[in-house]
């Protein structure tokens, strides 16, 4: 579910 | 932040400003794929739909901005302001044959099935395979001009700098996203053979030709 809350990335 | 990704998205920066410098100087998008800069918009609008709702920093921000309205500026001056220098006859990549693959896999292999997401997973996949319309066009021409071949020089790297930066989290930030860094391997991949190409000619003063 990490992933989709961490959207720091251009 | 990590210098792999400043970087690299400063490479990002720079091809996108080399380009627009390159068409407005020349006065022309002769050698470039409108096709390529369409999926590219493409790219960011379905990427950045969080614009507003999720903010990262000011930096993130005014960046994906920047991107957003230069790609759709690019895409205003191949097809509308330059549009006689538009070279269509060899811009001939069916899109289709990379949207498609690209929404069907994003509906099947996402992190979460949810309407953001899925766009977010398209973008990502798109965004590897975007370029392939401008390498396909320059292997049909055969050659390409020494600023266009630096702008793809730019480009190219940005992602492999992102791959850097996607080790780098993976070690010391404990974050890794399957997905981008698949996806990002496959687009560096694919501008092997330009890189190549790069650096033994347009680095060495010559222009860039591919062999007949």
């Amino acid at each position: 579910k990490e992933n989709t809350a961490r959207k720091d990335e251009l | 932040m990590n210098a792999f990704r400043l970087v690299g998205d400063l490479c990002h920066l720079a091809a996108i400003v080399l380009l627009l410098l390159k068409i407005w100087k020349s006065r022309s998008v002769a050698g470039l794929s409108g096709k390529s800069q369409i999926l590219f918009g493409l790219v960011f609008v379905t990427r950045y739909l969080d614009l507003v709702t999720n903010f990262v920093s000011p930096y993130n921000t005014i960046m994906k901005v920047f991107f957003l309205s230069s790609s759709i500026a690019t895409v205003y001056l191949i097809y509308t302001k330059f549009k006689a220098t538009y070279d269509g006859n060899h811009d001939t990549f069916r899109m289709e044959f990379l949207l498609i693959p690209c929404a069907l896999l994003a509906i099947v292999v996402n992190h979460e099935f949810s309407p953001m997401e899925i766009l977010w997973t398209f973008s990502i996949y798109l965004e590897a395979v975007a370029i392939l319309p401008q390498l396909f066009m320059i292997s049909k021409t055969g050659e390409a001009e020494t600023i266009t071949s630096h702008y793809l020089f730019a480009l190219g790297s940005y992602r492999g700098l992102y791959i850097m930066n996607w080790l780098y989290r993976y070690y010391y930030e404990n974050n890794f996203d399957v997905i981008a860094v698949v996806a990002g391997i496959v687009q560096t991949v694919l501008y092997c053979d330009f890189f190549y190409l790069y650096i033994t000619k347009v680095l060495q003063g010559k222009k860039l030709q591919l062999p007949a």
